[in-house]
């Protein structure tokens, strides 16, 4: 339920004062999802596999991640997808370390890492923010998630 | 020198917000003048004794039609939480400002405090114009905060930002393609829990469900029997299935952390 503080907080005039928001007078609440704009998406890509392979192949830093407690987009959903890209293995799938206890697993390919993070859902930050820090760590640092 | 616009954009402070080191803005950047099209971004510059020396990082959350402010920022990975009475705000410990300048943008039009005055933009928002408006933002953004100009530039996001992110990458490579000496210096990517292809995602999804114990034998077979997920349209033998498992199996979980309780 922790989303209706945000719904209290940005709708505060003081709040929307301090952000320059909502300078123009929007004719609707602030909310955290539009239903308008999600009921009338027009145009979605099948699928961005293709795009995958054009940035992977321009050696752009590639990191997917995936929290093992989501079953909205899982981590089965993403691994079958991934799959599909056909990439070299550099380095075998592992479990990575955070304060003694398992991560998460990982597998690194050629141009792109794949890493679950244990217990997180859809938000990993969320459920396990430590856990998600040290992945982002990981990734600015260009290092693979640790070993211990 | 920060640029006037800059200064203007410059957050004092939040109602209710513990003192910080370091710095934040706020505002509107405008991506289409004629239908008055303007996207809402905040910055959380780097809790670092130099962000100069920090890395920029955009994050994007999905839905379609979601707010970073609303998850990225405020219960995911931004420097503040929102307490129950939003009377006032706390830190989190795990922020990513502790690594990098994170830049939070509510995209499309229509999400948050971003807005169009042309209502029909939002009925025919999409994946392109998604895209094609979030590289204005960018290159209209940096004219603001040139400092942030050649300076090493990472994605993120989650969800459908599965689509987002890769999309706008796509569409600042191929810009800086075309310029000789690009001042967004894109490295790379991040995303979580993404949208990434619609007939795999769905069967690995449907196996979660099944592996995870949601769904039955029975359902799962008539879910794996009737669907194909060769297109975003589902026949109507497929949808029966999932929604029956919707409906009759899958119980009041949360299905976006299957293990927590849910919210009523």
């Amino acid at each position: 339920c922790i989303e209706n503080n945000a719904e209290k907080y940005y709708n505060r005039p003081d709040v929307q004062h301090a952000m320059h928001a909502n300078s123009t007078g929007i004719s609707y609440k602030w909310t955290a999802c539009s239903g308008e704009l999600l009921d009338n998406w027009k145009d979605s890509e099948f699928s961005m596999l293709p795009t995958y392979k054009k940035l992977i192949a321009a050696g752009y830093r590639i990191w997917m991640f995936s929290g093992d407690t989501d079953s909205v987009v899982p981590v089965t959903a993403t691994r079958f997808s991934l799959s599909h890209l056909n990439l070299t293995v550099k380095t075998r799938w592992y479990p990575w370390y955070l304060n003694g206890q398992v991560g998460g697993w990982t597998e690194v390919y050629d141009g792109l890492t794949f890493a679950t993070v244990r217990g997180a859902g859809h938000e990993v930050p969320l459920l396990q923010p430590q856990r998600g820090f040290l992945l982002f760590q990981s990734f600015l640092a260009g290092k693979n998630l640790p070993r211990s | 020198s920060l640029t006037n616009e800059q200064e203007k954009d410059r957050i004092k402070a939040l109602p209710g917000q513990p003192e910080v080191a370091f710095s934040q803005f706020s505002g509107y950047v405008t991506v289409h003048k004629k239908h008055g099209r303007a996207l809402f971004y905040w910055l959380t510059e780097a809790a670092t004794h130099n962000p100069l020396e920090n890395p920029l990082v955009l994050w994007l959350n999905g839905g379609p039609g979601c707010s970073s402010i609303a998850y990225g920022a405020s219960e995911e990975i931004g420097p503040f939480r929102i307490n129950e009475t939003a009377s006032s705000l706390y830190l989190n410990k795990y922020s990513w400002n502790k690594q990098a300048n994170i830049l939070f943008l509510e995209s499309p039009a229509g999400v948050g405090f971003s807005y169009t005055n042309k209502s029909s933009d939002l009925r025919d928002s999409g994946d392109k114009r998604t895209a094609r408006d979030a590289l204005t933002f960018l290159k209209r953004w940096m004219s603001r905060f040139p400092q942030y100009r050649y300076r090493d530039f990472y994605l993120s996001g989650e969800s459908y930002a599965g689509h987002y992110v890769p999309q706008l990458a796509k569409k600042i490579h191929d810009y800086n393609k075309n310029h000789s000496n690009p001042f967004i210096n894109l490295k790379g990517f991040i995303v979580g829990n993404a949208v990434t292809d619609i007939k795999y995602d769905n069967i690995g999804t449907v196996a979660y469900w099944w592996s995870h114990s949601i769904i039955s034998d029975s359902t799962y077979k008539s879910i794996m029997s009737s669907c194909k997920f060769t297109s975003a349209k589902y026949s109507q033998n497929c949808d029966d299935a999932i929604n029956y498992a919707w409906n009759y199996e899958f119980g009041e979980i949360d299905q976006y952390s299957i293990y927590t309780p849910s919210c009523n």
